[in-house]
């Protein structure tokens, strides 16, 4: 499985369509404070099924439609969408490559589609949920939280545990 | 189930002390089972001594060395069931210059089986990396992300800039 | 008493706004009792708006315009009471280039009338500083301080050694 | 009132008696991970009367004193002398120059002193309690917490208004 692009409009800070390529190996994503690069990471922890608003730094989900700026007025809808290969079969569906994408209304509707197909949260959610993505998991770690895992209680910690067994 | 839980925590457990002698250079780190006789359901202790130092408790380690301590549990249980894509979000903040060369030598040879983002400020962690992307707000509250090699000749200019 | 919590609180939010305006060059802060009738008890919410963005709630922030935040909110208290001495461990590590040079220009005019300790790793805070005082472990696990001049050549040295 | 100078032995990492001399204005303090640098902050902030473990990252206070290394053994007591001048009287004591001394034995025994006088830990509290050191407090910030004032719940963050007051 490799992951190929990204594409987000409206989502946070993102207004306009952007497009992110994703490339084998490491990655850095930089720029200034409040520039956008932990936006980034939201929408794929988004995209990916994520549904607590405080894993995405939101008091509510509907604030993660682009609000608005000096210049310019807020959006009605976020979307995001996320491509990868699937060469390996390592996700439980017939497609060799695999589009998925959320959308999430002023109103509060949603809507997920999986390759154009409409879909529920929960198809999205169980499809990435045996490859270590599933959303409370130890590949997608959130700024300031690298060191909750030595902190936290030791029953607290057991679920990054039981993600990997 | 029990046994396979059982066999994961092993495994995680020999991963996170074979990382963090690496990047520790030395030391040792250990999990413990609270209860080992309830292994569904006991809490994890974490244990590790740096190089040089008596065995405490972890509270009492430097910034650094918990957010080391933390990448070295994580990689750990990364190896034990690797996802094909890894998101970090500056899990390097806290890293002095020593520690951010050890950090990106074992992040580099993750990255080679696995696709890693890592959001970050640092430059030894930026050097080390296959591609970089910059994200901007040259209009303001709007994000827009620039081809990489113009974030290259930024960090070029910032680089001459500070020496 | 509710008449010196009332009068404090109005110079901190004045004070909050001031610095926030100073660090973000522009935008706008605010501190709001949720209680009006009850001051004696009322929780205090933060509002905090960076320039050319709309006002949301702080949890959407990034990283170091919170930093940023909570600094101009504890600089804004600490000119209600400026303490005679002030020790400030790693609070400018979320910040980039362009708010650590901000940071510091604040920084040091508080340093004028206090003292001000600041555990560091940040080039921009160290240069800002009049006094450096290096820490090393050259023994392991035995903590030893170095004086001030060789501080000094160890930055050089990591100066040349990174450009 | 003016800090002139700290003096640690067997505390935390500082196993030698080790003297820090204050400046006026800004000082930095630089070193590698984990060289003790926070360490010095933990001492100031025990000598002023700290007594919860959690403040000084230990689990039980007796953590403070050295515990050893590989080439040494432990020792039995941590000591920690803050020197201040007090020419404008802001410390409402006699001298123009304060010593206050703590200490603390493997035992759990502690002593405090004033200018070599044996105290308790609660006039050492009191004296510093009127000028912004008291010790929940907006002038002494861990490493890592510069964000809580924000996280907080909003009847929380009230102790660091109360303090100014
Ligand atoms: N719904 C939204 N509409 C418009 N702007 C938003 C929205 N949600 C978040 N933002 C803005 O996005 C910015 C934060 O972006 P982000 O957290 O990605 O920054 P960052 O690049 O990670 O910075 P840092 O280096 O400080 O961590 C904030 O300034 C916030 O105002
Ligand atoms: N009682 C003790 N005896 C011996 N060593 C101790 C004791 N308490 C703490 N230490 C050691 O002190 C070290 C931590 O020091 P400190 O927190 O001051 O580091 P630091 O310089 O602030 O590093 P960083 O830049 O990572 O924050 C740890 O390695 C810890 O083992
Ligand atoms: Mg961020
Ligand atoms: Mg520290």
């Amino acid at each position: 499985m490799y992951f190929k692009n990204l594409v987000m409009q409206g989502f946070k800070s993102f207004a306009d369509e952007t497009k992110l390529e994703f490339e084998p190996g490491l990655t850095a994503i930089v720029g200034p404070n409040g520039c956008g690069k932990s936006n980034i990471s939201d929408a794929i922890r988004w995209t990916l099924g994520e549904q607590r608003p405080t894993a995405l730094r939101l008091s509510k989900m509907e604030d993660i439609i682009f609000s608005g700026s000096e210049a310019r007025k807020p959006l009605g809808m976020a979307e995001v969408s996320l491509t990868v290969t699937n060469e390996d079969k390592k996700l439980p569906i017939e497609f060799t490559e695999v589009t998925i994408t959320r959308r999430l209304f002023q109103s509060g509707e949603s809507e997920y589609y999986i390759n154009k197909a409409p879909v529920r949260l929960k198809d999205i959610q169980e499809l990435f949920m045996d490859t270590g993505l599933g959303s409370s998991t130890y590949s997608l770690i959130e700024q300031g939280k690298i060191e909750l895992i030595l902190s936290s209680k030791p029953e607290d910690r057991r679920f990054l545990f039981e993600e990997a067994a | 189930t029990r046994s396979l839980f059982s066999k994961t925590f092993e495994q995680i457990r020999e991963n996170f002390n074979m990382v963090f002698t690496r990047l520790f250079e030395g030391g040792k780190a250990d999990l413990v089972l609270l209860d080992e006789r309830n292994i569904l359901e006991s809490g994890i202790e974490i244990k590790a001594r740096p190089p040089g130092r008596t065995l405490k408790s972890i509270s009492l380690l430097s910034g650094g060395e918990k957010a080391l301590t933390a990448i070295a549990l994580l990689f750990g249980i990364f190896m034990v069931k690797p996802s094909p894509f890894c998101v970090l979000d500056e899990i390097d903040a806290a890293l002095d210059e020593a520690n951010i060369s050890r950090f990106t030598r074992v992040l580099v040879e993750f990255a080679k089986k696995s696709q890693f983002i890592i959001v970050t400020h640092n430059r030894g962690t930026i050097e080390a990396s296959d591609t970089m992307y910059g994200v901007t707000m040259e209009e303001s509250g709007v994000s827009k992300l620039v081809s990489v090699k113009f974030a290259q000749e930024e960090i070029e200019r910032q680089r001459r800039k500070s020496s």
